[in-house]
Order: C-alpha cells, then sequence, then structure tokens
C-alpha cells in the first residue's frame, strides 16, 4: 500500500484504521488518535514502532519532584469529587513512611460527610498523624494550623487532603485559591508541589479540568487513579499534549500498597496492539 | 463546538441545488469529531451517523434552502430519541421497594442515595436508607451523616456478606414499615470479577424493583463497557448521571441509553442534597452538540 510522500506502508488500511480506532476508545480523543495515526503512517516506512515512539516523545520529561534541601516537603493534594484524593494521600503517606520520613496530614476537607473520619484511617493506617478542626471549619485554617505544627514539630512531609470540586464551581475554585496562598503564608517555599488527582476513566472533561485547577492552585504533577479499571486512561495523552506536567504515580486499587510510579512507556504499549 | 462548525457548513451550503454526498460526508465527519469530543462512545458515534446519513440522503434535506440545518436537526433528532426512551416513575409498588444503587467508586452513590431519600420522602414516602459498602473508610458513616441531614431512618444490615447484610435490612426495613428501602454498595471495577459476582449477588438476594446504575457524567469511553456489564449483572432499570454540574458534555449518557436502553432517570447537579433533578432528554441532547 502507498501513501502520499511515496513511502510503503507496512500495515494495512484496516490495521491503522483498527489502531486509530483503539486510541479513540482508550480515551486519547478522536483529533489527537487521527493526527498521530496520519503522522506515524507518513514516517518512512510507517510502522507502529514509529506511532510509539512519537506518543512517548509526547509525554513530559520526568523532572525530579522538588524535594527541599531541609524543613518539611509539603505536597496540596486537589482534584475534582471523587477522583481518589483521599485514598491517594493514604497510599503517598504509606509510601513516605516506609522511607523512615514522619508524615503530618491535614484535614482541609471540612464540608463532605465523614471525610475527616474516611482520612484519619488512612493516616492511622499509614503510621501517620492528622490535623483536623471542627466540621464546617475554615480549610485555609486548617491548612494554616497544619503547616504551622508541621514546621514547628519537623516533619519530614505535610500533606493537605483537600475537598473534591468541579472546577465550574466559582466559589471552591476561588476557596482553592485561598488554601494556596494561606500555605505560602504560613511556609514561605510551599507548597514544593501540588498534584491534582485524575480519575483514569474521565473523558475529554480531563483537559477542562487540569486547565482550570491549574490557573487557580498551581499544579505542578497529575496523579492518574483506577488504572485497574476498564479505563485505559489514555487521557494522559491529551494532558501531556497540552500542558506537559508530570505524571508523578498512578494508582491501581483501593488498597495502601496500590501505588505505582508512572511508566510512560509501558502506558504508550499498553494503548497500540 | 458543533453547532458552530456545522453553522459554518450550513452556511456554505446554503442555496445549493442539492447537496451532494460529499457535501454531506464532509458534514458528518466534522459531526463525528464533535460527538467523540463530547466522550460518546466510537462504537455509539457510528451509529448514530449512519443513521443520520440515511436519513439526509431523504427528500427533506434535498428540498430544503438550509440543508446544513436540517442536517443538524437530524442530529439533534436522534440524540433526542435514542436519550428519551420510556418516562416513567420509579416502581414503588412493593412494600418495602428496594431501590439497589450501583456503580464505579466515586461515581456519586452514596451522595446520591441521600439525594433520592429526600426527593422520595417528599413525595410522602417512608424512606430508609441502607449501606452494605464494608470496603470503604467510613463509608457507612457517611451514609448515617446524609440520613440524619434528610432526616430519615438508617438501618444497619448484618451479615458476612454484601448480600446477607442486603437481607437483612430489608427485612428489617419491612418490619418497621418503610415503603422504600435505598440500598447503597460499594464501588466496584466492571473488570473485577469477585465485585460484579458479588452485585449479582446482592440483586438476586433482595428483588429491587429499581436496579440503578450511578454514573459520573464526565465517563469517557468506557462508559459503553461498565453500561454493558453492570446491566447483564443486575439487570438495570434505569441510571442516574451524576457531576453534571462540571460543565461535561455527557457523551456518556448516549452510552448508556444505546447499549442497554435503559433510561436516565435523574441528575446530579451538585455535592448537595437537593441538588438532585429529573433528566431532561432535550436539554442533554443540547449539551452533548455543545
Ligand atoms: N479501583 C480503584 N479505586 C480507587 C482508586 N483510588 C481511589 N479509589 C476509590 O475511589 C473512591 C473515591 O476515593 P476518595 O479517596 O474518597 O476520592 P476523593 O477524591 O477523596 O473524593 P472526594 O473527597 O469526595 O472528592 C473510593 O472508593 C476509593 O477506594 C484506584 O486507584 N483504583
Ligand atoms: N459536584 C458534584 N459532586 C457530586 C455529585 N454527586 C456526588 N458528588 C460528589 O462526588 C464525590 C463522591 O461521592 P460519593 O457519594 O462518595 O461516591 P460513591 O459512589 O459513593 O463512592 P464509593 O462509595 O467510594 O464508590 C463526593 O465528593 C460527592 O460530594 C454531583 O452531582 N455534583
Ligand atoms: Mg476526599
Ligand atoms: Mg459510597
Amino acid at each position: 500500500q502507498l501513501v502520499p510522500g511515496g513511502s510503503v506502508d507496512a500495515l494495512s488500511e484496516e490495521e491503522w484504521l483498527d489502531i486509530e480506532d483503539g486510541l479513540i476508545m482508550a480515551d486519547c480523543g478522536g483529533e489527537l488518535a487521527g493526527e498521530l495515526v496520519h503522522k506515524a503512517r507518513k514516517r518512512r516506512g510507517g510502522s507502529v514502532q514509529a506511532l510509539k515512539e512519537s506518543m512517548i516523545s509526547m509525554l513530559p520529561e520526568v523532572k525530579a519532584v522538588n524535594m527541599p534541601e531541609s524543613g518539611p516537603f509539603v505536597l496540596l493534594v486537589v482534584g475534582v469529587n471523587g477522583t481518589g484524593k483521599t485514598t491517594t494521600i493514604g497510599k503517598i503517606a504509606t509510601m513516605f513512611r516506609q522511607q523512615g520520613r514522619s508524615v503530618l496530614v491535614g484535614a482541609a476537607d471540612t464540608f463532605r460527610a465523614a471525610a475527616v473520619e474516611q482520612l484519619a484511617v488512612w493516616v492511622e493506617r499509614a503510621g501517620a498523624e492528622m490535623v483536623r478542626q471542627h466540621e464546617g471549619a475554615d480549610p485555609a485554617a486548617v491548612a494554616f494550623d497544619t503547616i504551622q505544627r508541621g514546621v514547628a514539630r519537623n516533619y519530614d512531609v505535610v500533606i493537605i487532603d483537600t475537598a473534591g470540586r468541579v472546577q465550574t464551581d466559582r466559589g471552591l475554585m476561588d476557596e482553592l485559591a485561598k488554601v494556596r496562598r494561606v500555605i505560602t503564608k504560613a511556609y514561605p517555599e510551599a507548597p514544593h508541589e501540588v498534584w491534582q488527582v485524575v480519575d483514569g476513566g474521565t473523558g475529554q472533561n480531563a483537559v477542562m479540568q487540569v486547565d482550570k485547577f491549574r490557573e487557580v492552585a498551581g499544579t505542578s504533577g497529575l496523579v492518574v487513579t483506577k488504572l485497574d479499571g476498564s479505563g485505559k486512561g489514555g487521557i494522559v495523552l491529551q494532558l501531556s499534549h497540552r500542558f506537559g506536567l508530570p505524571i508523578r504515580y498512578v494508582g491501581v486499587g483501593e488498597s495502601l500498597e496500590d501505588l505505582m510510579a508512572f511508566d510512560g512507556e509501558a502506558f504508550v504499549t499498553s494503548l497500540l496492539p | 463546538r458543533l453547532s458552530e462548525k456545522l453553522g459554518d457548513i450550513a452556511h456554505k451550503l446554503r442555496g445549493a441545488a442539492r447537496v451532494s454526498e460529499a457535501d454531506l460526508d464532509a458534514t458528518l465527519r466534522e459531526m463525528r469529531l464533535a460527538l467523540l469530543e463530547a466522550d460518546v462512545a466510537l462504537p455509539v458515534t457510528r451509529h448514530l451517523m449512519s443513521e443520520v446519513r440515511e436519513r439526509a440522503l431523504g427528500a427533506e434535506v434535498a428540498k430544503s434552502l438550509q440543508p446544513g440545518q436540517v442536517i443538524i436537526k437530524i442530529l439533534n433528532d436522534a440524540l433526542a430519541d435514542l436519550l428519551g426512551g420510556q418516562r416513567r416513575d420509579l416502581d414503588l409498588s412493593k412494600i418495602p421497594s428496594v431501590i439497589l444503587l450501583c456503580g464505579l467508586q466515586g461515581a456519586g452513590k452514596t451522595t446520591t442515595a441521600g439525594k433520592l431519600a429526600r426527593l422520595l420522602v417528599g413525595q410522602g414516602k417512608k424512606v430508609a436508607l441502607t449501606s452494605v459498602d464494608a470496603t470503604r473508610p467510613a463509608a457507612r458513616e457517611q451514609l448515617q451523616v446524609l440520613a440524619g441531614q434528610v432526616d430519615v431512618q438508617y438501618i444497619a444490615g448484618e451479615g458476612h456478606s454484601a448480600a446477607a447484610m442486603a437481607r437483612s435490612a430489608v427485612k428489617q426495613a419491612g418490619r418497621d414499615g418503610h415503603h422504600v428501602l435505598i440500598l447503597d454498595t460499594a464501588g466496584r471495577q466492571v473488570v473485577d470479577d469477585e465485585l460484579m459476582r458479588e452485585i449479582r449477588e446482592v440483586a438476586a438476594a433482595v428483588g429491587a424493583t429499581e436496579r440503578l446504575l450511578v454514573l459520573d457524567a464526565m465517563t469517557g469511553q468506557t462508559a459503553l463497557q461498565i453500561a454493558e456489564q453492570f446491566h447483564s449483572a443486575v439487570n438495570m432499570s434505569g441510571c442516574i448521571l451524576t457531576k453534571t454540574d462540571a460543565d461535561v458534555r455527557g457523551g456518556a449518557a448516549l452510552s448508556v441509553a444505546h447499549s442497554t436502553g435503559v433510561p436516565i432517570r435523574y441528575v446530579g447537579t451538585g455535592e448537595k442534597v437537593d441538588a438532585f433533578e429529573l433528566f431532561d432528554p432535550q436539554r442533554m441532547a443540547g449539551r452533548i452538540l455543545g
């Protein structure tokens, strides 16, 4: 089969369409899937390997996490409702505890029913400690209180859990901006990292989510959850393409150990036949 | 946005003596991309495109001075038809009637249980809530708090399995004279065979008059597989779409309708217990078209 440009295609038309369908059904996006396949076919000896390489090159280069030389590492966790923030914090806290670091978690979701109770279970399982205030307290106040305590008592890691919110809720996005500001007020170099948790089964709405959250909270990394499910997380390609944010971890289950570092090559391979 | 893109095409086609198949195919290509962008599953998109093509090749487009507009209307009607389904009230004919809620982790089941309870209390029903989620930390506490907020009884089912807990809760609801028992379950992935077996057992154990899939409106292409698998497991009678306030296009709704034929009954429009509305097919069709 010949394609414009004169190179010979390694795959049949039907095989290329199947690959494109696969990318679409993995939530890579209709337009992006078409462009990726089109570009790969035009390269000399258009092949799955060429496609794989162009997809891997779309993933942001892995920069080291912004770990401070001294004082606590402060991590703010944000994202839309139900994506897996609280559970992910349990997993991250466990990981740091296993490295011998002390961890303090701030329960800044003061709104949702049993949010603090849920986090308390994870914090206990991780062997970490928690700061909480009364129900309905100002989340910024909890964040401030947590950072202050974390610094004063020399914790290695401070993690702030926040309430889920949709990016279209002006009031809640303002609240998040305030939480971030207050964290910096409590400790000028904080937050060192702001990670947005994205559900691996989300469709193209994830683009707007990341866009708005980044604007408001200064997102510096992503965690993609529920990749143990039917979602292949192809949205990651779309997010990498548009925002270049590093994907720090992926969630692959509901238990403390179900957290893995993001492996770009393995991820791209999973999207291709 | 689809309506803008189609507006351009409609403009180009205005006053054309007839719409060529080439023009129509160009229009369908734009529509296809817009539907995929709105998270409509690929097989459903294909089905819709062939249906639109068939109707568009008919007389009405050829005669029209605004063929582009006619094509848009054909698509809008196809969406609304697919989403329309038969509009009927929840089946609450048994005493107690059990409403089973199932779905993926974090979809909004527990919050929806509270919302549904509030709605039915407002309709004069005596409602109780129960949860058989023994996995998620503080899951049952979460529902208990919501029960308090909407002023309904929380029933603590007993047993060593979700099915046993469910059965005991139904018995208790009967003894306490409730019209309706809303049964919240743990979130699960459709690829988790053990948990899909569990939800089958729970459904079989309680003879629910309504078996509702709670689905996050921002779900992508896998909404199709999710709907199919839950339908096969519990024979869904309806679906509730949550988090529609996230300005999602909501193509997942079409995937549910197309694959199961099951009607979408309600939509969640926010985090509070009163953020709950009856599903409006015309409005949803408009959102998907952008
Ligand atoms: N299968 C699977 N489930 C997950 C994963 N991560 C989180 N969950 C589940 O997703 C559900 C929601 O998790 P939460 O941690 O409560 O999510 P959240 O973002 O804190 O939710 P809100 O605070 O309500 O916005 C829970 O049932 C978790 O067990 C994952 O990687 N895989
Ligand atoms: N914005 C918005 N948030 C919602 C809506 N419905 C539920 N939520 C939120 O979504 C998050 C998850 O809701 P839950 O009720 O805990 O979800 P779940 O399906 O019971 O989760 P699991 O039990 O872990 O599977 C919570 O933060 C809810 O407040 C909605 O319609 N809009
Ligand atoms: Mg949470
Ligand atoms: Mg729940």
